[in-house]
């Protein structure tokens, strides 16, 4: 199954 | 002080369209060097990330940076008082806590205004790298909306896979799969009509449905939109707003856990 990632995951939080 | 005008008020009208879904507010960040706002959707899934340059509008003007909290309900029933003609202007002084909006018919005969309260939002903002995309398309915008809108019928899932052949879109169900493939144009009279492919790599990736055709909102802002992919990174998702700016979307894959 595939799961859906969250955006945070590959961005930083500035 | 702040002020804005834009001769056609139906390019916020669009803008508006299509962000309001996925958003329900937002922070608009005024500069010197225009509008800017980015905002992920409630679940975190999605990034908006909007741009309006302010060389693009037909004056403008910002003393000191400002950052506007909007509900976008409350926006798009002031912009419903639009006309698509009418020119806007967006006005707001230093430090305020609302925002005017003046429209003007073309002929100068009606002048309105909206005031809006403005809100505190608590906003995070994410560092987006620059990143060379293995797969560069461009397609025309309608072609793109009109897939994720067919392929929406068949699961909650699309995966686009990019070769140099062509891309091809999947999706797969209860009632059975469908595939879409769209090969680069060869001769094109018209640019708007063509789909083109830089690809670095072959890239296959799977997102959610429902986030694709939110994005697709923004079609009327552009004829061509531009999607750009990497292994196991979001998906940009970037239609032009004329001469004046860009809005993208950036869309975290599923991944096979």
């Amino acid at each position: 199954r595939t799961n859906q990632t969250s955006i945070d995951r590959f961005f930083q939080t500035l | 002080m702040f002020e804005a005008r834009l001769v056609q008020s139906s390019i916020f009208k669009k803008v508006l369209e299509a962000i309001k879904e996925l958003l329900n507010e937002a922070t608009f960040d005024c500069s010197d060097s225009g509008i800017q706002l980015q905002a992920m959707d409630s679940s975190h899934v999605s990034l908006v990330s909007l741009n309006l340059r302010s060389d693009g509008f037909d004056q403008y003007r910002c003393d000191r940076n400002l950052s506007m909290g909007i509900n976008l309900a409350s926006m798009t029933k002031i912009m419903k008082c639009a006309g698509n003609d009418d020119i806007m202007t967006m006005k707001a002084q230093d430090n305020a806590d609302s925002v005017t909006f003046m429209f003007e018919s073309p002929n100068q005969e009606k002048m309105s205004d909206y005031e809006m309260k403005l809100m505190n939002l608590d906003q995070e903002h994410l560092g987006i790298p620059e990143t060379d995309y293995s797969c560069v398309i461009k397609l025309p915008s309608a072609e793109f909306a009109r897939i994720c809108r067919d392929l929406s019928q068949f699961g909650e899932s699309v995966v686009i896979s990019c070769t140099k052949e062509g891309v091809k879109f999947s999706a797969a169900g209860d009632i059975g799969s469908a595939n879409i493939k769209l090969a680069q144009t060869a001769n094109v009279d018209k640019e708007d009509e063509a789909v083109s492919i830089e690809m670095q790599e072959k890239v296959s990736l799977t997102f959610a449905c429902r986030y694709l055709n939110y994005f697709t909102k923004a079609t009327p802002l552009s004829p061509q939109v531009c999607l750009s992919m990497s292994a196991e990174v979001p998906l940009v998702v970037e239609y032009k707003i004329g001469e004046i700016g860009h809005i993208r979307y950036y869309l975290a894959p599923k991944i096979e856990e």
